[in-house]
């Protein structure tokens, strides 16, 4: 695309716009391109070698804030609760982020807040013994927001630095379904006002459009204060991040990277703009 | 909307006898942005536009029509053509039983889910006798999930400690349903990307070792870009069957499905339509183009 002497016209512009799109940035791909003509009349950029460096500018700008690290609580456990639609790749972050907090020598206990799915409370309780972590749980079919409640009290009363509380997957749409999560954050902050401390939504990065309108939804039901972008070891670069940016200017805390419990990255904006750029 | 687009963009066919390549730019481009605004893949809604084009041109605007729902029209019914591909042929008929038939596709794109969907499908439908085999020997507690799916709805599942091999067990689950009289069997295999060259030489090792009469590739409604590569890679690897489109209750364009079917020359059979065991539908193509236009 940027090769030596290439003309910065139509044809540049249009491949420049399906890169970008390539990588889910939709409109916010199709309006940089727009910044870019606009620069170019302006003669602010003058040739196709300067472009690069020119998109590097404007990516890195949309994003700035956008890193951030896991927050903890000033005393008290640190409740982390963890949102998302179905298959996302919840039980599986939260699986590594004990592992990441527990190497960092954190205490953590986890909550099996999904008593929907069928094996989702097994699910967890697998990786919890794998991990050597203690696990709240109820069978499946009880109120989730029972097992929150209970999850709450475990935490505090064993005076765990983390407690991470897993949920169903849900699609947005879902009024019933929203409301159910509504109910398990106000019954969290009923124990303790200031949680949860941290609910990070947890997006699939092979997702296009859909995500943006998942973040708006899901923090009209949960305060979301993260993201986590599972599934970045795959082919798809996330893209639809942008698109998230303009409507939940949240940070995103990690990268899922595979299927292993070490499989977590501290989100690093240059690397994933420059994974965008390749 | 677009619906609101083409109106505007109309103006210029009223009074007009016949759609020509100026009076239907600005239609064009109104469509073309619709599908990119649904995860349409870039070629893909290139090579669809300058397709629908060529039908439009020429074509006699229709008195009694609205000149934008005319247009609308040609491309709702071209985008239901390319949707609906072979899907007369539905799902495989083995000469001799049990029907064979294989899931995969990338992770939590809702594999399991809807094996034990088509199991029930089948059962209430075709009147089948299904087996599920749980071949997922990685992810953790995924054959306790199959099971208790069969255990919910009264369906036999195959499974074996995973310490064993996916392609051995599914062998295995072949002979057992020939044991037990079953007539189809569904093999549960586990999510993998399309660049993991051993998990895609495991799946193509199930494959010849079982010989489906159908491969069905399991994909999310709510895929963005990334969708062809992944469903090309597949194709390339697997003789594919058919494609299931999952999480269609929600919201997402879907304009992925268009992608996918493209590049692949496979229709989709099925639609999930959320989390219960009967919320699977036949694919229903009209419907999903008018969904992906907007
Ligand atoms: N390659 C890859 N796979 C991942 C990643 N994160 C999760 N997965 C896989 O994605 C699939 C779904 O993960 P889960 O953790 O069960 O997802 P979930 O959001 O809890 O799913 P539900 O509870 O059913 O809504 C599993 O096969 C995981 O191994 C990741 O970062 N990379
Ligand atoms: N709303 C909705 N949820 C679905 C649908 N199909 C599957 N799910 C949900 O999506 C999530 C993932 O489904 P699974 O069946 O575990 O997906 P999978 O492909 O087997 O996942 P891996 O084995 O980890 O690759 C679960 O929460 C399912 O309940 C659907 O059509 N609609
Ligand atoms: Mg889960
Ligand atoms: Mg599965």
């Amino acid at each position: 695309l940027f090769s030596f002497g290439r003309k910065l016209d139509e044809t540049f512009l249009e491949e420049l716009e399906e890169v970008l799109y390539n990588s889910d940035l939709g409109p916010v791909g199709t309006r940089i391109v727009e910044d870019l003509k606009e620069s170019y009349r302006k003669r602010e950029v003058k040739e196709v070698a300067e472009v690069p460096a020119f998109l590097r500018r404007r990516l890195l700008h949309r994003l700035a804030g956008s890193e951030a690290p896991l927050v903890s609580a000033p005393q008290g456990p640190t409740v982390v609760l963890i949102v998302g639609v179905n298959g996302s790749g919840k039980t599986t972050s939260i699986a590594k982020l004990a592992a990441h907090l527990k190497k960092q020598g954190k205490s953590v206990l986890l909550g099996a807040g999904d008593t929907f799915r069928a094996a989702a409370v097994e699910q967890l309780t697998r990786w919890a013994e794998r991990l050597g972590i203690p696990i709240v749980k109820q069978p499946t079919g009880a109120d989730p927001a029972a097992v929150a409640f209970d999850a709450v009290a475990a935490a505090v009363a064993r005076k765990v630095d983390y407690l991470l509380l897993d949920t169903a997957g849900r699609l947005h749409t879902q009024k019933n379904l929203m409301a159910e999560l509504e109910k398990v954050v106000r019954v969290v902050k009923k124990q303790l006002p200031d949680a949860p401390h941290e609910t990070l939504l947890v997006l699939d990065a092979t997702t296009g459009q859909n995500a943006i309108r998942q973040a708006s939804e899901f923090a009209q039901s949960a305060p979301v204060t993260g993201l986590i972008l599972a599934k970045m070891d795959g082919t798809a670069k996330g893209g639809a991040f942008f698109g998230i940016r303009e409507v939940l200017p949240v940070p995103v805390k990690f990268l899922g990277v595979g299927e292993g419990v070490e499989d977590l990255e501290p989100f690093a904006v240059e690397g994933y703009v420059d994974a965008i750029l390749t | 909307s677009l619906a609101g687009a083409l109106g505007k963009a109309y103006r210029a066919i009223v009074g007009q006898k016949v759609l020509t390549e100026s009076n239907i730019e600005d239609g064009i481009r109104a469509v073309r942005q619709a599908l990119l605004e649904a995860d349409v893949n870039f070629q893909v809604a290139k090579e669809f536009v300058a397709d629908v084009k060529r039908r439009a041109l020429g074509l006699d605007v229709i008195k009694a029509v609205e000149p934008g729902q005319q247009f609308i029209k040609c491309f709702h019914d071209a985008l239901t053509d390319l949707l609906l591909g072979g899907q007369a042929q539905g799902l495989p008929v083995a000469p001799q039983a049990p029907l064979v038939l294989m899931m995969c596709g990338l992770q939590g794109s809702g594999k399991t889910t809807t094996c034990a969907k088509l199991a029930l499908w089948l059962r209430k439908n075709k009147k089948k006798n299904p087996l599920l085999v749980a071949a997922d020997l990685q992810r953790p507690a995924a054959v306790d999930q199959l099971q208790a799916l069969g255990k919910q709805l009264n369906i036999a599942v195959y499974a074996e400690p995973t310490t064993a091999r996916p392609p051995e067990v599914c062998r295995r689950g072949l002979e057992h349903a020939r044991t037990r009289q079953h007539d189809v069997v569904i093999l549960d295999t586990a999510g993998r990307l399309h660049i993991d060259e051993p998990l895609m030489k495991e799946l193509q090792q199930i494959h010849d070792l079982c010989k489906p009469h159908g491969v069905l590739l399991v994909c999310d409604s709510m895929l963005g870009q990334d969708a062809v590569n992944s469903a090309k890679e597949f194709h390339a690897r697997l003789p594919l069957h058919g494609l299931v489109l999952t999480k269609v209750d929600g919201d997402a364009r879907g304009g992925a499905a268009l992608s996918i079917v493209k590049v692949t020359g496979r229709p989709i059979l099925f639609a999930g339509v959320g989390e219960k065991p009967d919320d699977l539908e036949e694919f229903d193509p009209p419907r999903m183009a008018g969904r992906i236009l907007g």
